[in-house]
């Protein structure tokens, strides 16, 4: 039977996706389907997505509700530094040309 | 402890810093945006023992440029969006460098209402928390908060962005009496004297050994006194006669004599007062200098008897209270241990200017009764000068006083009408803040302005500077940048002061005699 298609995103979220993989608080790794139902995958992907928010939310000090809210969406516009708020190896590359 | 040490650190605490040569800011001025840049820097060395000197190499520990979009990392800007920089953590090639987004109006001098334009100094302190391995702080009005906020104009480092840089490289090196901890001069309230410097008169606490080596019960207070008995003062008394008092209850005696007087005391080794003994005890003190506060021959008994009071007697010997002679006003400078504000011949003589004082030095040497207050020879300066930043005598004799923007032009003492004048009549640019130095050069008898990485020449026929100048200060190779004070001396050479150290010039191959600095005390002052 054709695997339920996956639920479309909309761009907002879309886009926190990017900010919150961006500034570390999303990992970008793909999940292993592997042995995992689509069902479970899906779950992870929100619980994840969901922890990451509040993360963020908690970070910049705005009220931590888990959701994309109108503060969320303000903090995610404004001005900031490019450094991740979280280090997963973000100087790999400290080659100097 | 909200701030965020990341891990890697500098191995060592001078670090070198350069404006990238190929990758400049492309809409701001990259004078003043090394200064900026140098200024942000300062924030993060005034907080730790981190020093930072800009050279004019790539190789510089920390690189700072300024780029668009992709810039040869995996980090792309975003135009002008919400990424303004970003910084490397310390290590090798681009560890520590600090990267700019071009795209963005960076503004070297914000005012409030610059709702568009982002201060280049508020995320250049930011994105060098980075390039010395500090990571975000979640603390609102942290400098290591991630979003931008802005910064106040009279800005200090918040302190858990202090407490990360002093974990990583350790609080700023402290003065020497501050690093003994059982040794601090008590100051007692400054006495205001009419005129309006204060003089403060520190009394001499004696310190008690907190750890003695040989103590078995540390942090007990010594029962022995730290300072050692002056010669005897009176030949039949012991020979503490002169130890201070230290009984502040009766000031007449000498130390606590019953328990109601210093309730810690226990008086065991006093006779019991209850008991009655037949025969008058020999007074046996416990410690050698634990003398009854009547000063007695050693064999001399005392009465036991519990209803007769001690003899009043009044000591013998004067109350001795040690009073130091009142220490000099805290930014008094000391002669031979201190740095210059400004150097300058005047009519021949050597004048050396540091805080709000200055020396004269003749022919024979320094006159006497120096340092004194730079008001007392020129009065018109401002009441509440705290120093001058570059002085120098013209060719047309008259002595020209830097202070902040402001120019004073005495003719010898008066000074002349019109003046102050700012420092813009002279064409310097309005953003200058300060001058290091001012000379004539003994060259080509040309007056020379310098200031931060800058110099300028000045045409004093016109009375402006030069128009193809500024220029960078690396052409006086060896000297570096930010000077305290450049003057020439009697033999037409210059000398350029940094630190407590200077160097003299060599005209002819445009580099310092000597790259390392003689001492500037010894050299100057005689010390």
């Amino acid at each position: 039977a054709p695997a339920p298609s996956r639920p479309t995103r909309s761009t907002s979220e879309k886009s926190a996706r990017s900010y919150l993989e961006m500034f570390g608080y999303l990992t970008k790794e793909k999940p292993e389907v592997g042995n995992l139902l689509m069902e479970d995958v899906e779950q992870s992907y929100e619980d994840d997505f969901r922890i990451a928010i509040k993360t963020l939310q908690e970070f910049g000090g705005i009220p931590v509700t888990g959701v994309i809210d109108h503060a969320t969406k303000e903090l995610m516009k404004k001005k900031r530094c490019g450094r991740p708020d979280r280090e997963p190896g973000y100087d790999k590359n400290n080659r100097r040309r | 402890k909200r701030f965020a040490v990341q891990g890697e650190k500098w191995k060592h605490t001078n670090l070198t810093w350069s404006l990238s040569q190929s990758r400049r800011p492309s809409q701001i001025d990259p004078h003043g945006t090394r200064a900026v840049l140098a200024r942000a820097l300062d924030v993060w060395q005034q907080a730790s023992r981190l020093t930072f000197t800009e050279i004019n190499s790539d190789d510089a520990d920390i690189v700072v440029s300024f780029s668009k979009r992709y810039h040869d990392d995996p980090y792309p800007f975003d135009g002008r969006g919400s990424i303004l920089a970003h910084a490397f953590f310390p290590g090798s090639g681009r560890g520590g460098d600090a990267h700019f987004d071009d795209d963005e109006l960076w503004l070297l001098h914000p005012n409030d209402d610059d709702e568009e334009g982002t201060s280049l100094f508020a995320v250049a302190a930011h994105e060098f928390g980075h390039s010395l391995g500090l990571s975000h702080s979640s603390v609102k009005g942290a400098l290591m908060y991630p979003w931008y906020q802005g910064i106040q104009p009279n800005f200090v480092l918040p302190d858990d962005d202090r407490n990360g840089i002093q974990q990583m490289y350790g609080p700023k090196y402290k003065r020497t009496w501050e690093k003994i901890p059982y040794y601090r001069p008590v100051q007692t309230q400054p006495t205001t004297t009419t005129t309006t410097t204060t003089t403060t008169t520190t009394t001499r606490q004696p310190y008690i050994h907190q750890h003695h080596p040989g103590r078995h019960r540390p942090n007990t207070p010594s029962r022995y006194p730290a300072y050692y008995p002056e010669k005897p003062s009176h030949p039949d008394w012991p020979h503490y006669s002169n130890y201070p008092n230290r009984n502040p209850t009766y000031p007449d005696r000498r130390y606590y004599t019953t328990t109601e007087e210093h309730p810690r005391r226990t008086n065991h080794h006093y006779p019991r007062r209850t008991e009655t003994t037949t025969h008058a005890t020999t007074y046996r003190p416990r410690f050698p200098h634990a003398q009854p506060e009547y000063p007695t021959h050693p064999r001399q008994n005392y009465p036991t008897d519990p209803g007769q009071d001690y003899p009043k007697r009044k000591p013998y010997y004067p109350v001795k209270t040690t009073t130091m002679k009142p220490t000099p006003p805290p930014d008094k400078p000391d002669t031979c241990d201190t740095t210059y504000d400004a150097v300058t011949l005047i009519r021949g003589e050597l004048y050396i200017f540091k805080n709000r004082y200055h020396w004269r030095i003749g022919a024979n040497g320094r006159y006497p009764g120096y340092p004194i207050e730079i008001t007392r020879m020129w009065a018109e300066l401002p009441k509440n000068l705290t120093h001058v930043d570059a002085v120098y005598e013209r060719p047309d004799r008259k002595i020209a006083f830097f202070i902040g923007k402001q120019l004073y032009l005495f003719d010898s003492q008066y000074l002349l009408p019109g003046y102050p004048k700012n420092i813009v009549h002279l064409g310097l640019p309005a953003n200058l803040e300060k001058l290091d130095g001012a000379t004539v050069w003994g060259h080509n008898g040309k007056t020379y302005f310098y200031s931060g990485t800058m110099y300028w020449k000045f045409d004093e026929e016109v009375g402006h500077v030069e128009l193809d100048y500024p220029r960078d200060m690396s052409t006086w190779r060896g000297v570096g940048y930010n000077i305290d004070s450049v003057f020439q001396w009697k033999d037409g050479k210059t000398y350029f002061f940094k630190g407590k150290g200077f160097w003299k010039f060599d005209d002819l191959n445009m580099r310092v005699q000597h790259d390392r600095q003689l001492p500037s005390a010894q050299f100057w002052m005689s010390c």
